[in-house]
């Protein structure tokens, strides 16, 4: 049995905003994360990817009830950046799988995706480390993937 | 003084690994973790942001030993996704700053990409969660990048 994962969890209280055709220069990560600092708003998880052309794309998730207020502060952020396109999910739902050592036993993530692949459920942003391996679903898909991630893991 | 922030790591023997335009329905990131882990290869940081017009980038890194491995393994598994463009950077340095509660600290994400800011140091990648806020940057930067840490950090 899977004795490396000890958490399955849903969580299903997060809105996702994501920037596109950021500058992806020096600075720019700052610029926003200070901006929604300044309005006391808690980050939980950021996902950037490598960016194209002199241009990044950036999500990252905050509670529900804090998305309006992110929003405002974005939208007075990346005014200056012209291309910059804010748009967001006011519903998601964050799967994560919780353990220790995910990394070193390569069996984690192959079956965490093929939980999710098995319930019909498509992964809309992924973020991992060595303790927890997250992934970002349709808010209807929220709770057949965690029944799906608690049958593989038996957690 | 940061209490909150336990370490700065410096972690420059990986690599990064992208799939752009990969299919955006279930079970394709099933399909390329378990041919990952098929090559006993250990992927750290996943990375995966929204996808748009049903496509959707997807970027990991690996032990640079493991590199041309998971190359190969890869070019198997994305063969019969028409769009989908395999590339890597042999050499990135990852930077991490370690914690408890790092989201519920507004102040950690933004003092962490502004010390990479003031070092003129570039963020290519991110990916965060309550314990680990990580950044990929170039491996020129990285001891730069680390020194900036500390200093923010006192850590
Ligand atoms: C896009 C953003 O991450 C930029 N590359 C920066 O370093 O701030
Ligand atoms: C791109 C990949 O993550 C896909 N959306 C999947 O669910 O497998």
């Amino acid at each position: 049995e899977d004795i490396v994962v000890s958490e399955v969890q849903l969580d299903p209280d997060q809105a996702r905003v994501t920037i596109r055709n950021l500058p992806d220069v020096p600075g720019v990560a700052a610029h926003v994360f200070t901006a929604v600092a300044e309005g006391q708003i808690m980050v939980d998880m950021i996902v950037q990817d490598v960016g194209q052309g002199g241009l990044a794309n950036l999500s990252f998730t905050v509670p529900r009830s804090d998305l309006d207020q992110c929003l405002l502060l974005l939208r007075e952020v990346t005014e200056p950046w012209a291309g910059a396109e804010l748009s967001f999910e006011k519903q998601i739902a964050k799967l994560s799988v919780m353990g220790i050592g995910l990394r070193s036993h390569t069996g984690v993530g192959e079956k965490m995706f093929r939980a999710l692949a098995d319930a019909g459920v498509n992964v809309q942003l992924i973020n991992t480390s060595e303790i927890r391996m997250s992934a970002i679903v349709a808010p209807s898909d929220g709770q057949r993937a965690y029944d799906s991630l608690i049958r593989m893991f038996r957690a």
